[in-house]
């Protein structure tokens, strides 16, 4: 594994007209291209460092397929791993690292098909979830651009935003186990009420 | 009646539910109290004096800017981990404020375009908060991501400034984020991304966060800054999605709020997703 790709995409765009946005549409196009293909060599470094992190097994790590996916269009609500159905007995994994060297509590926030999930961390403690509806901008832009940049149309949309509060010590990464809630309901996930719209 | 207030923590936000705006950020633990509006508009870009704006030049064309809506319909999420105001100012600009649990910043997702221009009007479109500041010209902004830099409006200490373009002659780069104070308070706002800023009134920050335009500026490209993105033969403005976080502290106390936010920002975490039964994972 290397990010290669990603060291000579920013060593073109050194250009004035990179770092400015001055440079004709076409050039512009090409300079996301290849930090694109920076960005997911990236992911797929990291993807694996992970998988040797979290797999302690001896497999030597540079050859570990890696247990992960990441989410670049995560803010659009465009995440295939965490739309798949949780079924029982399966659970969406999240590691999530943070590479900086102070502790970090942040609430994270994921798209899922259902609001019937519970989440627990690494101890198997519940933590508290909170659920509301994916907004309609949202599912819009979603659409027009996972088709643009993917060139796929999926069929639907996820449901839910899902929040969780993950605590991250510095340069650390943590667990978060999210499956389905055994009984309707359970005490930790709250699924937020819309105020009547003012 | 008249205020819808989110935040279920020290900070909270308060809307005039007549015109479901901002109107106000109080933090209990601290004491400081700021009355501040924030709202949307854009500069008309001048497109046949002369200098056009364009890639390299921002040039307003002299009006002051369009208000996007004075008043927008709202809708109110509350819950443990965080509460939501969802704001429509018109079809092409939407925004999402938030305030989680345990956290002392105002979160506000704006998702702009596709602009149109439709009307070959260039449209350069800013967030503007307004707080009762005195702040007598004065405002800070980050010098490349570091420190932040004292500004003043059309004034430099070393040598007489004549300012000829009152708007875009007080606009900075902005990579960190912009703050103004008073002797009380400090309004702090920090950027997810690169992003123009300035004050152009006392009390006021505007950051410009997308700009679509009709003409070229004569200075070297030979394009209009007109991106856009298309599906098939639909080809729409390019959408902006993004952040930026509001701040309110006593004066002098922001600055360690803005380092480490601001780099909490930069570095969010990093989140990978996989699926694994969880004994088998425990096992490992």
């Amino acid at each position: 594994f290397n990010t290669f790709s990603l060291g000579d995409a920013l060593g073109v765009m050194q250009h004035h007209d990179a770092v400015t946005g001055t440079a004709k549409q076409h050039t512009t196009d090409d300079y996301a291209k290849r930090l694109a293909i920076g960005a997911s060599e990236s992911e797929a470094v990291v993807n694996s460092a992970l998988s040797c992190l979290v797999n302690s097994k001896s497999s030597p790590c540079s050859t570990t397929s890696s247990l992960f996916n990441q989410c670049q269009l995560l803010n659009i609500s465009y995440c295939p791993p965490t739309e798949e159905d949780i079924t029982e007995g399966k659970n969406l994994v999240v590691v999530a690292y943070n590479p900086l060297g102070w502790n970090r509590t942040d609430v994270i926030k994921i798209p899922v098909n259902n609001a019937n999930l519970i989440v627990k961390d690494s101890m198997g403690n519940l933590v508290e979830a909170q659920f509301i509806e994916l907004d309609n901008i949202t599912r819009k832009l979603r659409k027009f651009y996972v088709e643009a940049y993917l060139g796929i149309s999926p069929k639907s949309a996820p449901k839910y935003w899902l929040y969780f509060q993950a605590s991250v010590s510095p340069l650390g990464w943590n667990t978060y186990f999210i499956s389905k809630a055994s009984q309707k309901g359970s005490s930790a996930s709250y699924v937020a009420k819309m105020d009547i719209p003012l | 009646k008249e205020t819808v207030e989110i935040g279920s923590g020290n900070l909270k936000a308060s809307f005039s539910s007549k015109t479901g705006q901002l109107k106000r950020l109080y933090n209990s633990k601290t004491g400081v109290d700021v009355p501040v509006q924030q709202s949307y508009l854009w500069y008309r870009s001048s497109s046949n004096f002369g200098q056009n704006s364009g890639a390299y030049i921002f040039r307003p064309d002299g009006s002051s800017p369009v208000i996007v809506a004075r008043s927008v319909p709202i809708k109110v999420i509350r819950g443990p981990l965080v509460d939501e105001i969802h704001q429509l100012f018109n079809s092409w600009i939407s925004q999402v404020i938030r305030i989680y649990k345990d956290k002392e910043h105002v979160e506000l997702e704006f998702t702009i375009g596709s602009i149109p221009i439709e009307d070959s009007v260039g449209k350069e479109v800013i967030t503007k908060m307004t707080a009762n500041m005195a702040t007598d010209k004065v405002f800070y902004t980050d010098s490349n991501g570091r420190d932040f830099l004292k500004r003043v409006r059309d004034h430099r200490a070393d040598w007489d400034l004549n300012v000829t373009q009152h708007v875009a002659g007080n606009y900075y780069p902005v990579n960190l984020g912009m703050y103004i104070t008073d002797n009380k308070s400090e309004l702090s706002v920090l950027v997810d991304r690169a992003t123009g800023g300035a004050s152009i009134k006392d009390g006021e920050i505007e950051l410009m966060l997308h700009r679509r335009l009709v003409a070229d500026d004569g200075r070297g490209v030979g394009e209009d800054l007109e991106e856009t993105v298309c599906v098939g033969s639909t080809c729409d403005g390019l959408t902006v999605r993004g952040n930026y976080y509001m701040g309110i502290h006593k004066n002098g106390d922001g600055s360690r709020w803005r380092r480490t936010t601001g780099q909490e920002i930069y570095s969010p975490l990093v989140l990978a997703f996989g699926h694994e039964n969880q004994k088998e994972w425990k096992a490992s």
